[in-house]
């Protein structure tokens, strides 16, 4: 049928296999089944001008137009199968790849994303997102977790307690995420857990928006009075940082994801201890 | 043995809002060093404690206690000393894994390792299943250059694989796994199936 399943136990992610794009979630234990899609993309960086002066930076947020990243040729596209896992190897360009796990024994997926060094030489800033798109009707609404705590009600360009004015559609509409970042509709939850605090938000029905890596060329003005462009030089060669992290991806029937984003979120933040040291022969004991 | 740099770099970077990006990058340089000389005093700490632990469990039927326990603070690149070196020196690699949560847990576990012929035995000296996933170019690249620019050289040798095993661990408490190169051939790590895609092949 065109697409190519990965994962042994009771998840399954289906993929196409012409494009290498994710397109079905399906849980056989529990009947989930469920259309998802991910992508990368990145926002430019605001430079700010003569009219409007504040530029984006480490505290400011002014994406400027939004580029998606895409492979100029078919996506590199490797699975790897065994009895533990399964893995899908993608590099969608250059500075941007991914391997996505589906361990037997797991009823979630965990994403490994590699994004780095950010490209600047075109003189643009790049704040790299990706995106996990459903066919939720969510009604502009979302959840995120409080420093790790309770998770939230969001509702897109509103506020509980002000009447806002949203300037900002991108921007105003992020907020922090810790722990994780979930929709529900009628019928489903998607939940998404994060290895490291990001920015995070809906800006569309039934899809997940995380930012995961930034490098930008102005200051914001705001106190920092540096730009946030760090680098690693080795050997007097400096490029910008690449950084490595992990999202755990999972669908449920609506109401049934709050006990694994709390089980595993607490897993996440206090990880198995590994401890080696030697021994000669066979002397197991 | 104390964790005394941690407990004040930890204060010091929560109170001055240590968030990357919203200070100057020599600042965040500072606070990535304190954390640094922190947790490799922390380290210290539990291979210390960990060691007591083991031989307690132990007992008296063991003529070598087990002594200096290392970590691998740059497993995520796939830089693991311990576990490269010792199997390419034809010994075993004995892993703790200590679980700081008070309920079981069942995870898979994955370390570098230098040949393809490895088997995982648990406590008991019952065989575990595992996996062997070659690793990928990315990673080697990021190895490569950030075990240089943080440990100074260039790692020596190279990992071919990762293994993978699953591991299952008491609460708040720890269960040891050991990975040793087979004798004679037959009982090794299965190796995974590799599927390229090819257009839309």
């Amino acid at each position: 049928n065109n697409s190519i399943e990965v994962g042994q136990g009771n998840l399954k992610l289906l993929y196409s296999a012409d494009e290498g794009k994710l397109t079905q979630y399906v849980n056989s234990r529990n009947l989930v089944a469920a259309s998802v899609e991910q992508s990368y993309s990145f926002y430019s960086g605001y430079v700010g001008d003569g009219k409007d002066t504040q530029a984006s930076g480490a505290y400011i947020f002014r994406p400027n137009g939004s580029f998606p990243i895409k492979s100029d040729h078919q996506v590199s596209f490797t699975v790897l199968r065994g009895p533990i896992l399964d893995e899908v190897h993608q590099q969608l360009n250059p500075w941007v790849s991914q391997i996505l796990r589906i361990y037997k024994a797991k009823e979630h997926a965990e994403v490994e994303f590699t994004i780095g060094p950010i490209p600047v030489d075109d003189g643009i800033g790049k704040e790299v997102i990706t995106q996990f798109s459903t066919t939720m009707k969510t009604n502009k609404t979302f959840y995120t977790d409080s420093n790790g705590r309770d998770f939230i009600k969001r509702i897109r360009d509103f506020r509980s307690d002000w009447d806002l004015e949203v300037n900002q559609p991108i921007a105003g509409n992020y907020y922090p995420v810790n722990l994780g970042i979930y929709l529900q509709d009628s019928t489903m939850e998607l939940s998404v857990l994060v290895d490291r605090s990001v920015g995070g938000s809906s800006l569309v029905d039934g899809q997940v928006e995380l930012m995961l890596h930034r490098r930008l060329l102005h200051d914001d003005a705001r106190g920092v009075g540096e730009v946030l462009n760090e680098t690693v030089c080795i050997a007097d060669k400096c490029e910008g940082l690449t950084i490595q992290g992990k999202l755990y991806l999972r669908v449920d029937h609506k109401g049934e994801g709050a006990k694994w984003r709390r089980t595993v979120g607490q897993e996440l933040y206090s990880p198995l201890l590994l401890a080696f040291t030697e021994q000669d022969g066979d002397n197991w004991l | 043995l104390n964790t005394d740099a941690l407990a004040d770099a930890l204060a010091l970077s929560q109170h001055h809002d240590a968030v990357s990006g919203t200070e100057r990058q020599h600042v965040a340089a500072d606070y990535a060093k304190r954390i640094s000389i922190g947790y490799a005093e922390a380290e210290g700490l539990v291979a210390s404690a960990l060691a007591s632990l083991v031989n307690q469990r132990l007992s008296s039927n063991v003529i070598n206690p087990v002594k200096g326990f290392q970590q691998c603070p740059l497993l995520n690149i796939s830089y693991c000393p311990p576990s490269e070196a010792t199997l390419a020196n034809g010994k075993s690699v004995v892993i703790v894994v200590y679980n700081p949560l008070a309920w079981k847990r069942e995870e898979v576990i994955r370390i570098p390792v230098s040949t393809g012929e490895v088997f995982v035995q648990d406590s008991a000296g019952k065989e575990i299943e595992s996996q062997l996933l070659p690793l990928s170019n990315i990673t080697f690249s990021i190895r490569k250059k950030y075990a240089k620019a943080y440990i100074g050289t260039a790692p020596s040798g190279e990992p071919k694989y990762w293994l993978a095993f699953p591991v299952s661990v008491p609460p708040i408490g720890f269960s040891t796994y050991m990975v040793s190169r087979p004798k004679q051939r037959g009982r090794i790590s299965t190796m995974s199936k590799e599927f390229r895609s090819d257009g839309s092949t």
